[in-house]
């Protein structure tokens, strides 16, 4: 999966792939404070169609606990799956749901996304990338995106959690590239020096179909150097 | 080695995969290794189950074949151009039928991986079999084996045998997964022409702890042997084809002439910068009092320590390392200039006769990126650099980390009688630079030329080469066109420390076949194979640097040698079919690349981001 990484005090973004094997489940964000933790797990292609690259995987299953509410939700590109205590609900993509609870708002928008808030906490949007069922190669799949990151305390962690403090980089030494229209740079963060590319990334936040492109400094090698530790460290057990 | 895995290694024996047996077989001759790794699973399950095999190979190998045996039908990989198996691939693709099976894998390795759907209570067995011709560093040569099982396994062994005509001097076995209990399981042997090494580990002597249900079998596996050299080369001839080894001992060292020129442009700052100066001190170490040095500089700018090479005396030794341990970060990245600057020092002190007459001159450049600053165009600048050191020195290029241009660095080395080299930016790379440095530190002879009857053989490799540098082997094969040709003479012209030096060989078939009488682990062809292995990695490097007609014919020649002889190299692939439920299915084994050429340069630009609204998110596309 692709990383976006928003940074408002430079009106820039940076973006990281994560290499990783179908199945591995990723922690995207942490925060002990609120006790609001979000895990995604890896999906492969239908086949791993090209060996000679690294293999493409989405995030095909997320899992958002809250342990101050006791609540988790489990979003697939099947079907979403409330729990709240002891109670369980599950809808489909193909539901069109406005669900309020104390302290959760949940909204499914058919067949697109879903938006969900907890308590005061930040709102995350999911969104549900449909492929064609026989596509030979391809699976559906699922983006997440935060917005109101800053309603999640400073102690907020994991892969994205992480860039929800201020973060700040510098770009030095833009040079020709591999691909003429990706030029590289050297860049300064986090007191590492990482040559990084100029590419775009796919928000499918306004247009799920389609996406909209996102500039970015791409850092390689699974954003080595830009996140804390290695993408190894968010690697964790289950989904919850 | 070779493993059948699960999908998590956790779990082992969950999903119903059984690998009951494993084995590693290795055939050396003369160097060159035959290995086939076999791995065998059954379905315990009562549905069907995906069975995986995942080998580690090194880079240098090429894979010759793959089969794939279920219930008793057996499915075997067919070598074809990378073309027409892409066109029969890109039909399965359209179908979603494929898979890619080989992918860059470490440092050393490339990894293999398929997986099949079995029936319960099928059986399966896979087959790899790769060849590889086992260089001499560092005075000895190194089978090099990835063993990671992933589970327990009834029978697992590792077999190697090897056949050295020449007489084996020492062989050792070692691995990183080692414990002192497994220790004793590696037997090790060897009298005469023939070593042995097996490790053949039971069930429970696999398990990480004792009842554990994983294994402890998880790392690198490492043969290394050397042979007796009683003459400073040895000549074999087999079925037509033969093959020369030279690697005299007992010569005296000539005094070196080395430029380093140090890439200190701000991507190296910090880490890297640190284990630069680390590396470059310790060599200073080992530099001996009749060696010659230099360090050129660029980032901005091009600097030099000091305006002509100086001797390597006890004073200069001080300086150099209290220069070194001041050296600070400059920058962009001029490389055009600093090469330029290093190759000229190197021009003028040869041409003013300040170095000695018998001594051998290189250059070692490190760099972790691209030309920023001065010529940017990498074609002007393998040119200009090729027309600057006009053959006299290898030109050696260190290339730190994988954001830079690779491939040109190959190419430039290669234009200049050298090699190009990665370094790993890991806790070690100031070990991985001493390292190089070592390979060539001791220079015993320089403009090696190894000749032999023009009449009577063809299609030799290469056989002139800049330098020969302790530890090293220097390996020339060829074809006998000669059919009535009973003994083959190999004279080799040298410049030595003292005076020039000539060797002289002198083998015949009969010989050859009398020291090969009797030994089950010759396989059959291999002087051939070899002589075949050989040459397509030559004609592949001489391609990288090649162009036009040129490179055509490079790629021809290389090709139908592939084709020939079955190896999986960059222009071929491998097709594999395989059944899945009840179709056909292809999967499509090609060697990774270590380099893509790269583009040409532009000039730099970018755009600022569409700011309206962006989240912090991960998606895929």
């Amino acid at each position: 999966p692709h990383f976006i990484i928003d940074v408002p005090l430079k009106e820039d973004a940076l973006c990281f792939n994560i290499n990783e094997d179908p199945g591995v489940v990723l922690n995207l964000i942490r925060d002990p404070s609120t006790g609001i933790t979000v895990n995604g797990q890896l999906v492969g292609d239908k086949q791993s169609s090209n060996d000679a690259g690294p293999h493409n995987t989405y995030i095909g299953r997320l899992g958002i606990l809250n342990t101050q509410l006791n609540m988790k939700l489990e979003i697939t590109p099947e079907k979403i799956t409330l729990q709240n205590g002891t109670k369980q609900m599950s809808f489909t993509w193909l539901d069109e749901v406005t669900l309020r609870h104390p302290g959760l708002t949940l909204k499914i928008i058919r067949k697109k996304s879903l938006e969900v808030s907890m308590g005061d906490g930040a709102t995350f949007v999911v969104v549900l990338h449909q492929v064609w069922r026989k596509h030979a190669t391809h699976g559906d799949f699922l983006g997440f995106y935060t917005i109101d990151s800053h309603k999640l305390s400073e102690y907020t962690h994991g892969l994205l959690g992480q860039f929800f403090h201020p973060i700040d980089f510098s770009i030095l030494e833009v040079h020709p590239g591999s691909d003429p229209k990706k030029p590289d740079a050297t860049m300064i963060v986090k007191n590492n020096q990482l040559t990084v590319t100029r590419g775009w990334q796919k928000d499918y936040t306004e247009d799920s179909k389609h996406g909209t492109n996102v500039p970015c400094w791409f850092i390689h090698n699974n954003g080595e150097g830009l996140i804390d530790g290695a993408y190894t460290d968010y690697v964790v057990s289950s989904l919850f | 080695i070779r493993n059948i895995k699960k999908r998590n290694a956790a779990d082992a024996n969950s999903d119903g995969i059984d690998i009951y047996s494993m084995k590693v077989d290795c055939k050396v001759t003369s160097r060159f290794s035959h290995n086939v790794i076999m791995s065998r699973a059954v379905n315990r399950a009562n549905v069907s189950k995906e069975a995986f095999f995942d080998v580690e190979l090194p880079k240098t190998a090429f894979i010759t074949n793959f089969t794939m045996t279920i219930d008793g039908v057996t499915y075997s990989g067919t070598i074809k151009e990378k073309e027409a198996a892409q066109q029969q691939y890109q039909q399965a693709v359209a179908k979603g039928q494929t898979a890619g099976l080989v992918k860059a894998s470490g440092r050393k390795t490339e990894k293999f991986s398929v997986s099949v759907n079995i029936a319960a209570a099928s059986k399966v067995t896979f087959e790899l079999t790769y060849e590889e011709l086992l260089k001499r560093r560092f005075g000895k040569y190194e089978l090099f084996l990835k063993v990671n099982p992933k589970q327990l396994v009834n029978h697992f062994e590792i077999d190697a045998n090897i056949f050295e005509p020449q007489g084996i001097s020492y062989l050792e076995a070692e691995g990183s997964f080692i414990t002192n209990d497994l220790l004793p399981l590696i037997h090790k042997s060897f009298s005469g022409k023939k070593g042995h090494v097996s490790f053949k580990p039971t069930i429970d002597q696999q398990r990480s702890c004792q009842n554990c249900p994983t294994t402890q079998l998880n790392g690198d596996f490492l043969i290394t042997y050397d042979v007796n050299r009683e003459s400073p080369g040895d000549l074999q001839i087999v079925n037509g084809y033969f093959v020369h080894f030279f690697a005299p001992k007992n010569i005296s060292r000539l005094s070196k002439n080395i430029i380093f020129i140090i890439d200190v442009s701000i991507s190296m700052s910090g880490r890297k910068l640190q284990q630069t100066k680390d590396a470059l001190l310790k060599i200073l170490e080992d530099i001996k009092e009749d060696d010659y040095l230099n360090f050129v500089l660029f980032g901005d700018e091009v600097h030099k320590w000091k305006d002509t090479l100086i001797k390597a005396t006890p004073e200069n030794l001080d300086e150099a390392r209290r220069y070194v341990q001041n050296i600070g970060i400059a920058g962009w990245t001029n490389l055009h200039g600093g090469l330029l600057t290093g190759i000229e020092m190197l021009n003028e002190a040869h041409k003013n006769g300040s170095l000695p007459e018998r001594s051998a001159s290189l250059i070692i450049m490190l760099t972790d990126g691209r030309p920023t600053k001065g010529e940017r165009n990498t074609q002007i600048i393998i040119s200009d650099v090729k027309n600057a050191i006009q053959g006299k020195y290898p030109l050696y290029n260190l290339g730190f980390g994988y954001d830079l241009d690779y491939a040109s660095l190959e190419r430039m080395a290669a234009d200049n009688n050298g090699l190009a080299r990665r370094i790993y930016e890991d806790s070690d790379s100031a070990l991985q630079l001493q390292g190089f440095y070592d390979e060539v530190a001791n220079p015993l002879l320089t403009e090696v030329e190894l000749k032999y009857p023009e009449n009577a053989i063809s299609d030799l490799t290469q056989n002139h080469f800049k330098h020969y540098y302790d530890g090293s082997e220097l390996v020339v094969a060829g074809r006998i066109t000669d059919n009535d040709l009973n003994s083959i003479i190999a004279e080799v012209k040298a410049h030595g420390a003292e005076d020039n030096m000539t060797f002289t060989e002198q083998a015949d078939v009969e010989g050859t076949a009398k020291g090969f009488e009797d030994q089950q682990y010759i396989f059959g062809d291999y002087i051939e194979r070899l002589w075949a292995y050989l040459t397509i990695q030559q004609l592949l490097e001489k391609r990288n640097a090649a162009k036009g007609d040129e490179k055509a014919n490079l790629t021809a020649q290389a090709l139908e040698l592939s084709l020939k002889y079955k190896f999986v190299t960059p222009l071929t692939s491998m097709i594999v079919t395989k059944p899945e439920d009840n179709e056909d299915k292809a999967a499509l084994a090609d060697k990774p690349l270590e380099a893509e050429a790269s583009a040409s340069p532009v000039v730099p630009s970018y755009s600022s981001p569409a700011t309206s609204h962006m989240y912090t998110s991960v998606d895929g596309d």
